[in-house]
């Protein structure tokens, strides 16, 4: 474990936290698409396939546990919550993800590290986490001006993956054998997807406007 | 052939 990947850890949970904060404190889902977080539920089952096989460490169990609940629990609230429900924006939410499963898992099948059951469905899901945000970001255009609790748990959920990059740079010159090129390549494509709604996150703090992304 | 490296990394 190094600092940045522990970063990237907390800055994840931060941005599960606020997500969770936005849903139960204002009782409602708006701006929010239900489409990334049913990506993110079946990220989390297909790579934490490992959870009760391999034990690393009580963190990692914890945590495991942790983002496959939040994520669960966030997806139950948007579907079956009954004051929550009504606040989603469906005709915004139109991104058809099912291409995004599909095609994540058709290039598991050709890119992957081993040729394995568990293998296949962490290569899945990595390729799947990489593309996982776009319903959201998409909605996000739709919708045009972005509350500051979505637009921070958007901002938060990049910067986790931005440290996760740092961490590979740190492990790549610190672990001999160390090689995630499948995590990575994914990984720099996933902060990229953020780019431009960083740039519009930055340009909104600096001129402590509201965030506004160009439709 | 390279050990089944165990994913350490959440």
């Amino acid at each position: 474990m190094n600092i940045f990947r522990f970063a990237g850890d907390m800055t994840h949970l931060i941005s599960i936290v606020v997500l969770l904060l936005k849903i139960y404190a204002t009782k409602s889902c708006s701006g929010i698409s239900l489409k990334t977080q049913e990506l993110y539920v079946i990220v989390f089952l297909a790579r934490y396939l490992d959870l009760f096989t391999d034990f690393i460490s009580v963190y990692n169990t914890v945590m495991k546990l942790v983002f496959i609940g939040s994520s669960l629990a966030i997806v139950w609230c948007m579907r079956m919550h009954r004051a929550v429900k009504r606040t989603y924006d469906k005709e915004l939410d139109t991104f058809r993800h099912y291409f995004l499963v599909l095609g994540s898992f058709v290039l598991a099948l050709l890119l992957h590290e081993k040729f394995t059951f568990q293998e296949i469905f962490w290569a899945f899901s990595i390729y799947l986490e990489a593309v996982a945000i776009l319903p959201q970001l998409v909605m996000l255009q739709r919708s045009g001006n972005v509350d500051n609790l979505t637009g921070q748990y958007v901002f938060f959920l990049g910067a986790y993956r931005a440290f996760y990059i740092l961490n590979w740079i740190y492990r790549f010159f610190t672990e001999p054998h160390f090689s995630r090129w499948i995590a990575c390549l994914s990984g720099l494509v996933q902060t990229a997807f953020y780019a431009d709604f960083f740039y519009y996150y930055f340009i909104s703090w600096k001129n402590n406007a509201k965030l506004q992304l160009p439709a | 052939e390279s050990e089944a490296q165990v994913h350490d990394e959440l």
